[in-house]
């Protein structure tokens, strides 16, 4: 799965997600990649995000639409809130990562996995390039 | 104000270090290089979000690298059916696909989608009908079909496994 989420300096967001889906998969499976509001989701009032990992999971929970509700009704930093409905969906018993930018364009990563190839540019400052949990 | 931020990412699961081959790796870190190069060159001359998060996944589409376009995993029946959605904070117009087969870049489709259709999501055969309708780029499965993609459901199927995400087994 790969994903991207922007926000340009007119001061909208927006949010990509594209997937193969996962290995061996039978019976026309889909996970949440392509279901707005779980794998993917951007809102000008809150952020976008997009998401990768174990989809059943990220559908029940509704990531993408739920990290964008702590940000607008508890008022949560894009990090709190990433890592906050992260831990839900480790709670629950799914694994994977999110990428977020805020709208008023706040980077954050939260992944439960050891790793996750994962890049960010801004305007100003040098681009990052990561693939392990610790970079 | 020219300020902007772009974030993308290729997939996470059990990457680390020692475990994944140095070329793999180098490949990999270029792939996400040369997608934050495509989205970033959108910004930096004061495009749209939409228009950079599709330049970015687009390149990483085509890296094969990455689970996704040509870097696809299969089917357990062989094939590569792949999934996309975009969606644009301005108005929350949204576009997506499911189980597409034939157009070279799925995140396209899905901004077809968006775009040109009442729709926000279509899936299967009508998806690819509606991609040959509005001039999408097609590829034929050969295009999608990698060797190491294949390895990975022959070891699959060998091994009496279930449907697994490829990121989480192999990374």
């Amino acid at each position: 799965t790969v994903g991207a989420v922007a926000r340009d300096a007119h001061g909208h967001v927006a949010a990509a997600t594209s997937t193969g889906g996962i290995t061996g998969k039978r019976w026309g499976r889909v996970g949440d990649s392509p279901i707005v509001g779980a794998g993917t989701w951007a809102d000008d009032r809150a952020c976008a995000v997009s998401c990768t990992g174990s989809g059943e999971f990220f559908l029940r929970v509704g990531v993408a639409h739920e990290i964008a509700a702590h940000l607008r009704f508890a008022g949560e930093s894009v990090q709190t809130a990433a890592d906050a409905v992260m831990a839900e969906v480790k709670a629950m018993g799914g694994t994977g990562g999110v990428i977020v930018v805020g709208a008023d364009g706040t980077p954050a990563w939260s992944l439960t996995t050891p790793g996750m190839y994962r890049a960010r540019a801004r305007a100003t400052g040098v681009p990052v390039v990561a693939i392990f949990g610790d970079e | 104000m020219d300020d902007w931020t772009l974030l993308i990412h290729g997939g996470a699961g059990i990457l680390e270090r020692g475990k994944i081959a140095p070329e793999a790796e180098a490949a990999a870190r270029d792939g996400l290089a040369q997608a934050l190069e495509a989205g970033s060159a959108v910004l930096r001359g004061c495009g749209t979000a939409l228009d950079a998060v599709e330049a970015a996944v687009r390149a990483l589409e085509d890296h094969p690298a990455f689970n996704a376009g040509r870097g696809s995993v299969f089917t357990y029946e062989g094939r590569n059916e792949m999934d996309a959605a975009i969606m644009d904070g301005r108005d929350r117009s949204a576009g997506a696909v499911a189980g597409v087969v034939a157009t070279r870049n799925p995140i396209s489709l899905a901004r077809a989608v968006m775009e040109h259709s009442p729709h926000v999501m279509l899936a299967g055969r009508g998806a690819d009908g509606f991609s040959r309708d509005h001039g999408l780029e097609q590829a034929d499965a050969d295009w999608f079909a990698l060797p190491e993609r294949r390895a990975q459901l022959d070891a699959m199927k060998a091994s009496g496994g279930s449907a697994f995400d490829v990121d989480m087994k192999y990374g």
